[in-house]
């Protein structure tokens, strides 16, 4: 038996809508410790992980670890039928093809339960190994969603610099460039504001705007993001959820040819 | 500019 129950339904609706112009399925895998989903996205250039923990529901229990194959479009719209305020609670049998969600407004007077036919998915893992990056970036969640949006107007790639002075972010194509800088804050009176860089080695690497839009969708989920960058390996873009856990996206580089 | 594919960086396991 699985029973995963969150006070609030808003969580679980932000990280579908954190994933699901990524992925089109996914699995979520299940056990004593929380739920873990790793999945790539169709074209095989990013990959999302994200973990919610046990101790961050507010009941949790796995009998049996189990494999959750989902379609997301349809465990999307199961969630808009929630409201925000609604408590969830993810329900399976062991050796089930159906997961249950179960919605309780707060006063208890109304209960919704959907079943949603659940998929056989064989996909691939990947092993993503431990590494010390050369540079990390801590900026407001809603700036670099911003800064994301703005540059897309400029061209299919941002280009991401970081020294120890700041970080640049800047886009060029058919209707001229564009550059953003951001210094290291001094002082905030607003700790999520501040843009905080820990360098060991500049980086500057290019991305693709399409796949970091897309991960900005996360942004409701934290106020601020981290961005991790070394030299030719994937960018992560780490956006943490209060409490429960953390969802990190990863990026492959575009190169010279 | 090429895209790299992520499974150039991780291996599958």
């Amino acid at each position: 038996m699985f029973e995963a129950r969150l006070l609030r339904s808003s969580i679980l609706k932000k990280v579908l809508e954190a994933i699901k112009d990524l992925l089109t399925q996914a699995t979520f895998d299940c056990d004593d410790n929380g739920i873990q989903l790793q999945a790539m996205d169709n074209s095989h250039v990013s990959l999302v992980s994200l973990t919610l923990r046990a101790d961050g529901f507010d009941k949790y229990r796995c009998d049996r670890n189990i494999s959750l194959g989902m379609n997301l479009s349809s465990m999307s719209k199961i969630l808009k039928c929630a409201g925000d305020k609604d408590t969830v609670t993810m329900k399976a049998q062991d050796n089930a093809d159906t997961v249950t969600f179960v919605f309780e407004s707060p006063n208890q007077e109304k209960v919704s339960d959907y079943e949603m036919k659940l998929m056989n998915l064989d996909l691939e893992h990947l092993g993503i190994p431990e590494t010390e990056y050369s540079c990390t970036i801590r900026l407001s969640s809603a700036e670099f969603a911003r800064i994301c949006r703005d540059l897309s107007q400029f061209g299919e790639s941002i280009v991401i610099s970081c020294t120890k002075e700041g970080v640049r972010f800047s886009a060029s194509g058919d209707i001229g460039s564009a550059n953003i800088a951001l210094a290291q804050t001094a002082s905030v009176d607003k700790e999520e504001e501040a843009v905080v860089i820990e360098m060991e080695e500049p980086v500057t690497l290019t991305f693709a705007c399409q796949y970091l839009n897309y991960f900005t969708k996360a942004t409701s989920l934290s106020p601020q993001v981290q961005l991790s960058m070394s030299a030719d390996v994937p960018l992560v873009v780490e956006y943490r959820i209060p409490d429960i856990g953390h969802i990190r996206y990863y990026l492959a580089p575009k190169i010279d040819d | 500019m090429s895209q790299k594919s992520i499974t150039s960086f991780f291996k599958i396991t």
